[in-house]
């Protein structure tokens, strides 16, 4: 109800836009924002006596406001490939701390992320891993470091997929899982 | 709760039963282009109750068995199943998880008492006599005592599909329906479209979404 | 007009799924296929007197199957995210090559390959330099290798972008370009 | 024809007059997340000709104009200039290209001997005397000895927007109109929607279009 999703709102926003926030972490430095858009009926918003918008908490949209270090605040469609992807990562690790899930699937998530960012990704990540488990696909080594665990899956049988349990120097630099016996 | 265990077979490219473990926090998972990586993530939201075979990559839901290779035969039947390690909590925690299903109840009979309509509907008054063996008291009950309201140190959803296009779901190797699944995880921030499963190519979907649309992310976190 | 049409369509076929066409070239072997859709009026589809569809040159819109090495002919939507990217390269060179523009960019468009991969799209792109130039945005090292002439942008002053020369060995493991007498 | 170089002035975040020359076939860029190699794209698109704002990543057109940062102020104008070397072509080139034009005129006439009706409204017939001083005779003339029908070694085309929202495009520095940029470029495969031009994240736009617009590729290529 109305009460539980603005407790949520202001946590994530916290988590998110704070000083000690996800989305400073990420980019080391610069400052987000997390708005209520009221959504606007065909009728006039309604103000309070001191001229603030009355926020309906129950029927506004949600707007986010990113601005790297150095930078002018921009709106979402105008940061690169690579900040947008560390703004969302920053947004559901803020999601994520409000209200944790046992487990987390990311999918290539760094795939657009120079190696800095990569490696703030990583750390990022490290630290939620009180909470949950994480199962991350990636095809960056900095991030198979970042595994305790690996596992490999091969397609050594054409069309075929086989899980196998593999140590980071097994991954050669194309990618392609070396027999352990190959060492 | 943990997640312990997840096991294809027949279920897309995995023609043979695969166990992969979670033992440890964080597992990566490597591979060249085109190997199943990410048909392991849409097992984990198939098991989960995804119902469209659009989001699973495929244009209808037996794309997901496995279709044959160039030394095999397809299969008739898909399985994938999901193991959650499901512990005992501890006292602490009960006495934390007692105290906040109190103070939710409180505030909602602050609402009602408000007369607000949204609120009224949501709570029975303290009046009204519960019968305590209906399933959901039951699923309380247990609730009480472990993450997931199955009364088991290991909960194992599974589904099935068969060429013939039957499905079914099973928990703990019962039949069940996806509604049963649905309110297993209530709650817990895990389903087959939930914040937690960032697939292939959507990390910023949440970025570019519409302020509407990131506002039910917001509210499925509350 | 009709004939165009059809003559370009025939070349691009041969260029893409022909058996040293392009998608055999980045994929090393399987198979392709580009048919032509015909779009179905309200009415029945015609056919030749041998029962064939009558293909209306004008009308149709365009079917890609695109078969890896190994596996079953899949359509487009089942293929993995490197796949997709590899067919979509070997679809773009194909048409590059029955009609090649004097210059081609191509953004980050190896961010979802693996190493094996990136190092046939860099072949594949090498054989084209003899019609045309590319500009290349890369975070591969490998890609970066390919390239005849680098370039870095770098943001020293916070928020305003400015072009560098680079050699490779200046560019970090990090992405970040460091001065040449660092070196 | 060879594309030679690009200048930018306020365009984005390059808020210096930045060139980037290409002597090589293959030129790289390189260099962190949200530096501005991105921009560059949008730059070439943008002097090609480009009129939607969205698809430069702004809301409105003045947002490619460098809109400040830290220690500088937002500037008032922003303008790219795109220089391609046109030398003469050689006797081979221009023997292959008659012929070329022959046939297409030729298949275009028995087309309309045939009676079709969209063959026939594209050929002016032999018998019409067309006056040889009409722009597109000379385009045509030129054109024979050049790639891009301007009479010059090189050609450079420019487009400025200031911040009041006036704008306008230069070829070789004389005022022209977009129409006269987008003829510049007719049946070259360089335009600012073109194949040639591949923006991040869209690499596979080209496979996820639907057939219809698979199509318009590849009569664009024709
Ligand atoms: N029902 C099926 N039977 C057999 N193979 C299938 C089936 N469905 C999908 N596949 C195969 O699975 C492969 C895709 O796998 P997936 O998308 O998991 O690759 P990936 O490892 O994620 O690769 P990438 O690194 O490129 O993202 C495709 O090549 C496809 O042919
Ligand atoms: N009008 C403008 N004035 C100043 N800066 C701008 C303007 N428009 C966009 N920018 C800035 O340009 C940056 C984006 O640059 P760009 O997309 O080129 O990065 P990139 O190098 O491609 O990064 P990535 O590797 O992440 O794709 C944004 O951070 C944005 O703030
Ligand atoms: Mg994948
Ligand atoms: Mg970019």
């Amino acid at each position: 109800s109305r009460d539980r999703f603005r407790q949520t709102f202001e946590k994530v926003t916290e988590h998110f836009a704070g000083q000690d926030g996800m989305f400073r972490k990420l980019f080391g430095g610069g400052k987000a924002e997390i708005r209520l858009m009221p959504v606007v009926r065909d009728g006039a918003e309604q103000f309070h006596s001191d001229g603030s918008p009355v926020t309906d908490w129950l029927e506004s949209g949600i707007e986010i406001i990113a601005k790297p270090p150095g930078k002018e605040p921009r709106s979402i469609s105008q940061l690169s490939g690579g900040e947008k992807a560390m703004t969302a990562v920053a947004l559901l690790m803020s999601i994520f701390r409000s209200k944790p899930a046992c487990f987390c699937v990311l999918d290539e998530v760094d795939a657009a992320l120079d190696d800095a960012n990569v490696d703030r990704f990583c750390r990022v990540v490290e630290q939620f891993t009180d909470q949950s488990h994480f199962i991350v696909i990636t095809h960056h080594k900095r991030t198979m470091h970042s595994a305790h665990q690996l596992y490999g899956v091969t397609m050594q049988e054409r069309g075929v997929s086989k899980r196998v349990s593999v140590k980071i120097d097994q991954v050669g630099p194309d990618g392609k899982i070396r027999e352990p016996q190959e060492q | 709760m943990r997640l312990a265990k997840l096991t294809l077979f027949g279920f897309k490219s995995f023609a043979d039963k695969t166990e992969i473990t979670f033992d440890e926090a964080i597992t990566g998972i490597v591979g060249p282009n085109g190997c199943g990586k990410s048909n392991v993530v849409d097992a984990i939201k198939w098991v989960l109750g995804e119902r469209s075979s659009k989001s699973l990559r495929g244009q209808e839901m037996i794309d997901v068995i496995f279709a044959g290779s160039a030394g095999r035969a397809p299969m008739n039947m898909a399985s994938v199943a999901l193991t959650f390690d499901n512990p005992e909590l501890s006292p602490e925690v009960l006495a934390a998880r007692e105290a906040q299903m109190r103070q939710a109840q409180l505030l909602q009979q602050a609402e009602s008492i408000e007369g607000s309509p949204d609120a009224g509907a949501q709570v029975a008054g303290p009046a009204e006599a519960v019968d305590p063996n209906t399933p959901s008291m039951i699923d309380a009950r247990v609730r009480a005592r472990r993450a997931l309201p199955v009364d088991s140190p290991q909960v194992e959803i599974e589904r099935r599909l068969y060429r013939d296009g039957s499905s079914e779901y099973l928990i703990n190797s019962r039949k069940a329906r996806l509604k049963d699944i649905r309110d297993l995880f209530l709650d817990t921030g895990v389903g087959a479209d939930a914040y937690s499963i960032i697939e292939q190519g959507k990390v910023d979907a949440m970025l570019l979404a519409s302020p509407m649309e990131r506002r039910t992310v917001f509210e499925e976190a509350a």
